[in-house]
């Protein structure tokens, strides 16, 4: 949909009848290392989309595991947030928000943080396809 | 700022610099719609020794679509705002476009009543920077920082995205250092938000 002139669409012309991609995302506020939240497997698979987890997403759990505590200690890093590896509100805030579709890390190698590669423990390529 | 991965980094060999961009035919763009990319190209051609020009032929450098769902690169779109857009490393040149969005094209993005109305020419200019070699920023005020609300416009090159992309490719000799943008934008965006 391409709106020509934003300026003069009425309000309630154009309904918003979709959620948002990555709403449902916000039910998991407060969810720590160590416990285990139905659908959690769901943000496991968006860190691995955008290159934060090198697993496969068919081995994903809906556990709060180490996997998922250093996605996301990497991310509030890359975001500039405050690292904490829980899935507190200035992070879900993050999260929810609409993104480039390009992943923050490649091939194990996050180049965010400013005029720097930074080399991940990681082996496993993961997200290659062309970006 | 960033590049791809890649010793060195992937960008577009010295024999292109001046690239030619075109349209899927089948999203039957108007000049006004269109408009939007000539804009954004100009944000990047303006700071590095480039050029970027319009062609009816969809065999050119840079091949730019609105596309839905799974469009056969294997990164399927997802509907309302979640991923915007993606772009490839060069010298892929191809530039996708999510068109489930609702993508404001001319005025003032921040008054929308459209909760998720999202800003063309914000997204195009960022991914832009991609089919440059730019990854992403960390650096919020950057272009190529990787996320952007609804509702929110961010056009003008920060200094971390110019020190970027001139890294790859030099600067633009009739580049000031003072602005990355030209006068005739800068007056636009001063006047209202309007084009």
């Amino acid at each position: 949909i391409l709106l020509p002139n934003i300026s003069s669409i009425p309000p309630g012309f154009l309904p918003n009848v979709t959620a948002p991609a990555w709403d449902s995302f916000k039910k998991f506020l407060g969810c720590r290392p160590g416990e285990k939240f139905n659908g959690l497997a769901k943000i496991k698979q968006y860190f691995h989309y955008f290159g934060y987890i090198p697993n496969s997403p068919s081995n994903f759990t809906d556990d709060f595991d180490d996997v998922l505590e250093s996605a996301l200690r990497t991310y509030q890093q890359n975001f500039n947030l405050k690292v904490t590896g829980e899935l507190d509100q200035q992070t879900l805030n993050k999260i929810v928000q609409p993104r480039c579709g390009n992943a923050d890390i490649i091939n194990g190698t996050t180049t965010m943080n400013s005029g720097k590669w930074t080399a991940f423990n990681t082996t496993s390529p993961f997200h290659t396809v062309g970006h | 700022y960033s590049f791809f991965p890649g010793n060195p980094p992937p960008r577009w060999p010295d024999s292109k610099r001046d690239l030619t961009y075109s349209f899927w035919p089948g999203n039957g763009l108007t000049d006004q719609d269109k408009s939007v990319f000539t804009r954004a190209f100009a944000r990047w051609s303006t700071v590095i020794p480039m050029t970027f020009t319009e062609t009816d032929s969809f065999n050119s450098d840079i091949r730019i679509g609105f596309f839905s769902g799974d469009h056969g690169d294997g990164e399927p779109f997802d509907g309302v705002l979640g991923t915007l857009a993606h772009a490839f490393s060069p010298p892929s040149g191809l530039l996708h476009l999510d068109s489930e969005e609702e993508w404001v094209v001319s005025g003032d993005v921040s008054t929308s009543s459209i909760l998720s109305a999202v800003d063309l020419e914000s997204v195009v200019v960022h991914e832009i920077g991609h089919l440059l070699g730019l990854g992403h920023s960390s650096i919020e005020e950057a272009i190529m920082y990787p996320s952007i609300s609804s509702r929110t416009r961010k056009v003008e090159l920060a200094q971390d995205d110019i020190e970027g992309i001139q890294k790859l490719y030099g600067k633009n000799p009739n580049y000031n250092g003072s602005s990355p943008l030209t006068p005739a934008i800068q007056e636009r965006e001063t006047n209202g938000g309007q084009y």
